[in-house]
């Protein structure tokens, strides 16, 4: 109990006001633990801790915390401390009930109790209690959520039988968000991704994937869920063989009648991408080989560049560099007359002052919005197309308009600790 | 160890564990109501705090036995309004008919597996909470201190 006095008083102050001026968890990366003395009866320890892991990882995915398990630390330094019991257990003074009614319960200060008489089991069994939809629900308590009786939300205070993969519906999202902030970051690049399918009748059909690139790691982005993939970020050499492992600059896809090339940028090397089996060329059809260098390809472009985009309007690819930008024919092989020009020149501010001003991080065509962003820090810029000239006209050809945050578009972009990338 | 055969552990048999008391009189439903603040908001975060002190060492479910049958009498029984308010708020919670009726769908919704942390709990982002800790508690609370000073 003395012991337990002493953590209570340590971790009275991890606690702070958040940025909405709720009481939550003041740092960003917490520790967490299954101790010993409270392992369960039902499940072996590794499974019991991956599930632990994974529920902590569901979290991460969707909001800027992030969870690392720590086995070595002392007790009292481990932010969140899980365990099992019965009846009296672990002492709380708390009583568990035994089996049925309650499964489990938080605390605020970061300890979390599941009653070992429940019959928990682990993700996909079909019967008992989900021991993975519980842990999230209570690690949900634990980082300051309350009940919730929204249909749908992880926050219910009762239990209802798993669905074959609950996750973590909008409206639980926005609830942590609000406690924590929204996932911010650079990002390396972006680009939507174009694959050619074939229908069960044979024709030929052209779908793309929207990809968020920062690092080493990716994420897929579902436009018409606003939000990422499940179980995202993935690790970039797992999904894209053969680029570097630590990432990339920049992203091309060159696609016109005559060609269809794609292209990833890295300091001062490129390399094209064999979308049918699914790995960078070592020697393309053309008999390039790669990594070839950009000078060499692109002649007149200068390397390491910020990013690119290829503009199928004027069959250009478009190089940032600093505050410069480079337009290369790709026809002509060279570069565009009047090119390097300056950023603010060929993207102007329609809003005086409001402006990346150089170094972009991503340049970005979306298929979905069918126009051009320009991404630097945790903004973006819409660049004016042909839709916002018909309604404004007075706006530049290519003008910049007034910036946004990346969290606004697009969301739930969030990194995880890198020891939760692998399960 | 609990008995199994099965690889996954997915027939383990509990022969010895205890069963959790179904509610199914109106008692155990004010009970349940107590506990999870429908009565009145439980400071849950009070609760873990305040018995960390071996004397003062208590069974909470104990407490609440001992607020229905002790005393304060005045403030609710079984046929009151604060019960029935709090089990319209608990059935309107739960997406159940609000009967204001201890009736078979409630006593089902409350037997359902649930989380033990109160649904209605005093704000901890109260300005004033920490000034109040000692006055806007339940009864509950009033009665644990007496209970305290008692065995003390």
């Amino acid at each position: 109990k003395r012991h337990l006095a002493a953590l209570v008083a340590k971790n009275r102050r991890r606690r702070d006001l958040s940025e909405a001026g709720y009481m939550a968890f003041s740092k960003r990366v917490l520790k967490w633990r299954l101790i010993g003395e409270g392992y369960s009866s039902q499940l072996s320890i590794e499974d019991q801790r991956y599930i632990f892991r994974l529920a902590f990882r569901m979290w991460s995915e969707v909001s800027p915390l992030q969870f690392v398990e720590d086995t070595r630390s002392p007790l009292e330094d481990v932010d969140i401390r899980l365990g099992f019991g019965t009846g009296r257990h672990l002492g709380c003074n708390q009583r568990f009930d035994g089996t049925g009614q309650e499964f489990a319960h938080a605390w605020f200060l970061g300890d979390i109790h599941f009653d070992d008489d429940e019959h928990f089991t682990g993700p996909n069994t079909g019967s008992g209690i989900s021991l993975l939809k519980v842990a999230v629900h209570e690690i949900g308590h634990v980082l300051g959520l309350p009940h919730i009786y929204r249909p749908g939300s992880i926050m219910q205070p009762s239990y209802l039988p798993q669905d074959s993969g609950f996750e973590m519906d909008w409206m639980d999202r926005r609830a942590i968000q609000h406690l924590y902030g929204g996932c911010k970051g650079r990002f390396s690049t972006v680009f939507d991704w174009i694959r050619k399918e074939k229908t069960p009748y044979g024709e030929v059909v052209i779908r793309f994937n929207t990809y968020f690139m920062r690092d080493s790691w990716y994420w897929l982005y579902e436009n018409r869920n606003n939000r990422t993939r499940f179980g995202d970020p993935v690790a970039l050499q797992i999904g894209w063989r053969g680029i570097p492992a630590d990432g990339v600059d920049a992203y091309v896809h060159v696609w016109s009648r005559k060609r269809d090339a794609v292209y990833f940028f890295k300091g001062t090397q490129f390399w094209r991408y064999d979308n049918e089996n699914d790995r960078v060329f070592r020697q393309d059809p053309e008999g390039h080989r790669y990594p070839r260098s950009i000078s060499e390809g692109f002649p007149g472009v200068f390397s390491p560049i910020d990013t690119a985009f290829y503009d199928r309007r004027d069959a250009r690819i478009y190089f940032f560099k600093n505050t410069l930008v480079y337009a290369f024919d790709v026809e002509a092989n060279s570069l565009a007359r009047g090119f390097p020009r300056s950023i603010r020149d060929v993207f102007p501010a329609v809003e005086s002052g409001d402006h990346p001003d150089g170094n972009v991080d991503a340049a970005y065509f979306s298929y979905t919005h069918n126009t051009v962003f320009l991404l630097k820090g945790t903004r973006f810029w819409r660049v004016v197309g042909s839709r916002e000239r018909r309604r404004r006209p007075s706006l530049q050809r290519n003008g910049l308009l007034p910036h946004k945050e990346v969290d606004e578009q697009w969301f739930d972009i969030c990194n995880v600790h890198p020891t939760a990338l692998r399960l | 160890e609990k008995v199994f055969h099965n690889r996954d552990h997915s027939d383990v048999q509990n022969f010895n564990s205890r069963q959790a008391e179904a509610i199914t009189d109106k008692y155990a439903a004010e009970l349940f109501l107590s506990r999870y603040g429908f009565i009145k908001p439980v400071n849950w975060e009070e609760i873990q705090l305040e018995d960390l002190e071996p004397s003062s060492h208590s069974d909470l479910l104990d407490d609440f036995e001992g607020i229905i049958q002790e005393g304060t009498s005045s403030h609710y029984s079984r046929d009151s309004r604060v019960f029935v308010s709090a089990l319209e708020e608990f059935q309107r919670v739960s997406a159940l008919p609000v009967t204001g009726v201890f009736d078979e769908a409630t006593k089902e919704a409350m037997n359902k597996p649930r989380c033990g942390v109160p649904d209605k709990e005093v704000d901890p982002n109260d300005p004033v909470r920490s000034h109040r800790r000692r006055q806007s508690v339940n009864i509950s609370v009033d009665v644990h201190e007496s209970r305290a000073v008692r065995r003390r």
